[in-house]
């Protein structure tokens, strides 16, 4: 699948 | 979460209500730059799209919406409600300077090629340049209102708290992100100068003015 990066931050 | 994160986002709020807070209370928007808070409504809505893709937190999601919302409420009170007060003539940065750069850094340094992720780049890129109309601004005039160095001093110690939260994510959770952290480091030392001036003058009562 595609890749999804997860930014926590704001 | 840190204590520096957390510390970072409450001053990053605070210095958003504090301009909607001056901008009500004076009934005007003199000294403010709209093409700043015109670049902050695009960094926001670039980079909280993942609102509908991924979920971090109830906190996170909350902020996320308080900022957008936030920001095109002072778009709208600084270009319909208070029009009459913008000073566009002392606005005069050029912003496609900014977004035209950011753009295509964000196409060459990114961390995954995909759509939401250079969006995400590009705001943090673009953030990063976004107070420049703003400190032009304040250069051109000479001076700016107190509640106008409070705002810039809280927006600007939020990216400075945030490099603090970095070097604390780097020791306790190998949390490294260079794209981040290159770019706030870069717009903290934006506002240096202005932070020696917010201090020697603001501080001590005076308001501030350039030589």
């Amino acid at each position: 699948g595609e890749a999804i990066m997860k930014h926590d931050e704001l | 979460m840190n204590i520096f994160r957390l510390c970072g986002d409450l001053s990053h709020l605070l210095a958003i209500l504090l301009l909607l807070f001056k901008i009500w209370k004076t009934r005007s928007c003199a000294g403010i730059s709209g093409k700043t808070q015109l670049l902050f409504t695009i960094v926001y809505t670039a980079r909280y799209l993942d609102l509908f893709t991924s979920f971090v937190s109830v906190y996170n999601s909350v902020m996320k919406i308080v900022f957008l919302t936030a920001s095109y409420g002072t778009l709208y009170l600084m270009f319909y409600k208070f029009k009459p007060t913008y000073d566009h003539n002392h606005d005069s940065f050029r912003i496609l300077y900014l977004i035209v750069p950011a753009l295509v850094l964000s196409f060459i340094i990114v961390h995954v090629y995909t759509v939401m992720e250079i969006l995400w780049t590009f705001s943090i890129y673009l953030e990063a340049v976004a107070i420049m109309p703003q400190l032009f601004m304040v250069s051109r005039t000479g001076e700016a209102e107190t509640i106008t160095s409070h705002y810039l001093f809280a927006l600007g110690s939020y990216r400075a708290l945030y490099i603090l939260n970095w070097i604390y994510r780097y020791y306790t959770e190998d949390f490294l992100d260079w794209i981040t952290i290159m770019a706030g480091i870069v717009q903290t030392i934006l506002y240096c100068d202005f932070f020696y001036l917010y201090i020697t003058k603001v501080l001590k009562g005076k308001r501030l003015s350039l030589p």
